[in-house]
């Protein structure tokens, strides 16, 4: 029955088709599920359903759409998704988009900060690693070939030299390659480390700077380089080309409490909440119902 | 045993479906959750049905005590009840969702499919 809700494998082998097609066509977005929804919700249950329903949804990331659908086929064939490597043995996997605003000046890119509002983050949770990913889009005509040697890629905190993991780029190599772009992973699980306190954690922001630093294979590193040539601007990128931070925890609480409790916080004037705020009375009632009748 | 013939079945109105797995098919959006779980929409649950009566088979994974119990119900009903019919063996679904802060989050929960049923 769920094989229902996951796009065909030969959707999968096919050219990728765009996140958003995707979501259609096996998973419906926010947007989409709750649309039929709305004029009833918003009729009946007036200004604070109708304001939740003119809040911007989320479109999934293609990132974790494929995380769980890699995840939930290893499911059926009975295989623990915990035990991927990728996984790093997690049980829950949250996704941040990045919240950094653009540097819009024409002089060159040397520092890019990103910005990630962690504080959904439950403390309760173990982290066992975090991820920084970011789409590097192909070197255009203004990236000369006569750019040789090596650039590294350094992601440290904001007002913190501690380099969190580095990555080195063959230039002359980039250059000739031909695809439209690809995915830089960092390591940025230190970044997360040590955990502040729950009260201290709200409202936490997540910053992290990266840096690109030339250098040849034979000489040391030198001069920092510009983000943009390197394909690693951030002006105008789609949803599914923004910087993410991919956090992977094992949680210890294992019912679905937590999130509806959450989500009936969040969406006090929804009807799931109201829902959910019901079934707990009415069965103490039909309980208390039922002991006086004994009684 | 006046309702069991020959081959040890029951027929008639009195006979009762033994404890096992049913078809318990959950669709998120008509719980309406739809709002923040993303995917899957929906999903089969499977539920624990049926009775579990005296004598328990052994494929029902009875423990010690559900053994008593169903011989103290088979000798008086009205002293104590049946056994129950529950879940022996769960299994976890993936489920991606949007979380409070509107992050989108994958996450592996358990015991969410009934895999076996038995007497407890």
């Amino acid at each position: 029955c769920q094989q229902a809700t996951i796009p065909p494998a030969a959707a999968a082998a096919a050219p990728a088709p765009h996140p958003r097609e995707s979501a259609k066509a096996g998973m419906r977005t926010r947007r989409e599920s709750k649309a039929p929804r709305l004029p009833r919700d918003a009729a009946r249950k007036g200004p604070p359903a109708a304001a939740a329903a003119a809040q911007p949804r989320v479109e999934p990331h293609e990132y974790m759409l494929s995380l769980y659908r890699t995840y939930s086929i290893a499911e059926k064939l009975g295989i623990n998704a915990s035990f991927f490597q990728s996984s790093k043995a997690a049980n829950t996997i949250t996704s941040f988009v990045d919240r950094g605003r653009d540097d819009l000046s024409p002089s060159a890119l040397r520092r890019q900060k990103y910005l990630f509002d962690v504080s959904t983050l439950a403390d309760k949770e173990e982290l066992v690693g975090a991820e920084l990913r970011l789409f590097r889009k192909a070197p255009g005509d203004h990236f000369s070939k006569a750019q040789t040697g090596l650039a590294h890629l350094q992601v440290s905190p904001c007002l913190s030299g501690r380099l969190l993991d580095s990555k080195a780029l063959d230039l002359q190599k980039e250059a000739s390659s031909r695809a439209d772009g690809d995915w830089e992973v960092f390591d940025v699980w230190q970044a997360l480390q040590p955990r502040q306190p729950r009260k201290q954690q709200q409202q936490q922001q997540l910053c992290l700077e990266l840096r690109a630093v030339g250098g040849t294979r034979t000489h040391g590193p030198g001069q920092m380089l510009d983000l943009r040539s390197l394909g690693l601007g951030r002006g105008a990128r789609p949803q599914q080309e923004k910087a993410l931070l991919v956090v992977f925890t094992r949680s210890r609480l294992k019912n679905l409490f937590a999130e509806l409790r959450q989500e009936r916080e969040n969406q006090p004037g929804h009807p799931s909440a109201h829902a959910l705020s019901r079934a707990p009375a009415a069965h103490g009632h039909l309980r208390f119902q039922s002991r006086r009748t004994r009684r | 045993t006046a309702y069991n013939n020959r081959h040890g079945k029951r027929h008639g109105k009195k006979a009762r479906l033994r404890c096992s797995k049913k078809a318990l098919h959950v669709n998120f959006k008509e719980l309406g959750w739809d709002d923040w779980i993303i995917a899957p929409l929906e999903y089969e649950a499977y539920h624990c049905e049926g009775v579990c009566d005296f004598p328990l088979r052994s494929h029902l994974e009875p423990t010690n005590h559900a053994i008593i119990q169903t011989l103290m119900n088979s000798m008086d009903p009205g002293s104590t009840p049946p056994s129950c019919c529950v879940p022996t063996k769960l299994t976890p679904i993936s489920i991606l969702y949007t979380d409070a802060g509107n992050n989108v989050v994958y996450k592996q929960y358990e015991d969410m499919v009934v895999e076996s049923c038995g007497c407890r």
